[in-house]
């Protein structure tokens, strides 16, 4: 059934207000990068993965921060458990990862975990 | 997350998505925010995949996955993904996989740009999607270019549990709405962005439906909340794609 929030959270149709919120300039705050699959798959993600290495690395180390006080081992876990599992993923992805991997200095077990992140999520 | 497909009233298509996604992750006590959802709004990128140096789809992507949540093929068929939550889930199936047990099964994200890659139809697509073995339960939401074509795909590791097409066995002949509960099922009580995105789109109407119309919608509380990183537009038609970003600052529900 549904439950009514406390009001301030409540649900809000802004449609109710005949707002308009809509900015089609706004969609230009976002990037837009080309992927080239006739490219070999290392290469394909390099030159997105060098401008946005930093960030890449801050996700990754806040999800480290985050699990390292509740499971102390995690980080080697990740390192050396999805590292090797890279190696088996299927091609092009394998490569692709190790690309971005290579691009950004983060080890390959780490952007493993970023990139099936979903599959361990959905429990 | 929520993902929409509607029709206006000539039959062009829009499908749209929310991507909720930090629940749990930390949470940032100055700003708010959740702390991972705060950290993917800076990496969001938009994507041209290129072969033989033409567009052959458009994607949106956080920087460093190379997998697909959302994606269009200009005049073929448009693709979102929402979570779908089961016992038999991820961990399930990435054992399984590890164990050498579903050597062909894919990866969610995966599976999804494999089939903007290989396939060239909303029915090829539908197919494909609703019949490939996979590792993870999850939602896709298809929208194809003709009238009446979209639809949810509720997957199960090796089936699917559930389809719901528009005006076949969708609750209303011009719209799917997708949180991430099964159709036949009622949401959390707590989790219950199924009623007010279905109460907005209602008070949008058919004739609403537009990029302006259905951001609007998604724009929303509680369709839009706390977790919320940014609402995807796709237009099959004429090929328009919009990723803007989204925040709910203020007293916004956490999810």
């Amino acid at each position: 059934k549904h439950v009514d929030l406390p009001k301030p959270f409540a649900d809000d149709c802004i449609l109710n207000d005949g707002k308009n919120v809509y900015d089609p300039s706004r969609q230009f705050d976002i990037p837009w990068f080309d992927v080239n699959l006739d490219a070999a798959p290392k290469d394909r993600w390099t030159h997105i993965a060098a401008v946005y290495k930093d960030d890449i690395n801050d996700l990754i180390q806040s999800l480290i921060n985050f699990v390292t006080p509740i499971f102390p081992g995690a980080l080697e876990f990740v390192d050396h458990t999805f590292g090797d599992m890279g190696s088996k993923l299927p091609m092009p992805y394998r490569d692709e990862i190790q690309g971005i991997s290579d691009a950004t200095g983060i080890p390959l077990g780490r952007i493993v975990v970023y990139n099936i992140f979903y599959e361990i999520f959905t429990v | 997350c929520t993902s929409i497909v509607a029709q206006d009233p000539q039959g062009h298509l829009v499908h749209a998505r929310n991507l909720d996604f930090g629940l749990f992750l930390g949470w940032d006590m100055n700003s708010h925010e959740w702390t991972v959802s705060e950290k993917l709004r800076k990496m969001i990128i938009n994507v041209n995949w290129i072969k033989n140096g033409k567009l052959l789809f458009k994607s949106n992507e956080f920087a460093g996955y190379i997998g697909i949540y959302n994606g269009m093929k200009p005049n073929a068929f448009s693709l979102t993904c929402d979570d779908r939550f089961q016992k038999a889930g991820g961990y399930y199936g990435i054992i399984k996989w590890l164990l050498g047990l579903e050597p062909e099964s894919r990866w969610m994200s995966w599976l999804s740009r494999e089939t903007l890659e290989n396939c060239n139809s909303y029915a090829e697509a539908k197919e494909h999607l609703m019949n490939t073995p996979m590792l993870s339960p999850v939602y896709f939401i298809l929208g194809g270019i003709n009238p009446k074509e979209g639809a949810i795909i509720a997957r199960s590791l090796n089936s699917t549990a559930l389809l719901t097409e528009m005006g076949v066995n969708s609750a209303n002949d011009w719209y799917v709405l997708e949180t991430n509960y099964d159709q036949d099922t009622e949401p959390l009580y707590l989790d219950d962005r199924d009623t007010p995105g279905n109460n907005c789109m209602h008070k949008l109407t058919k004739d609403g439906v537009s990029f302006q119309g259905i951001f609007n919608v998604l724009s929303s509380r509680t369709n839009l909340n706390k977790l919320t990183t940014y609402t995807v537009l796709m237009s099959t038609y004429d090929s328009r794609f919009e990723t803007i970003l989204q925040s709910c600052p203020g007293e916004c529900w956490p999810w």
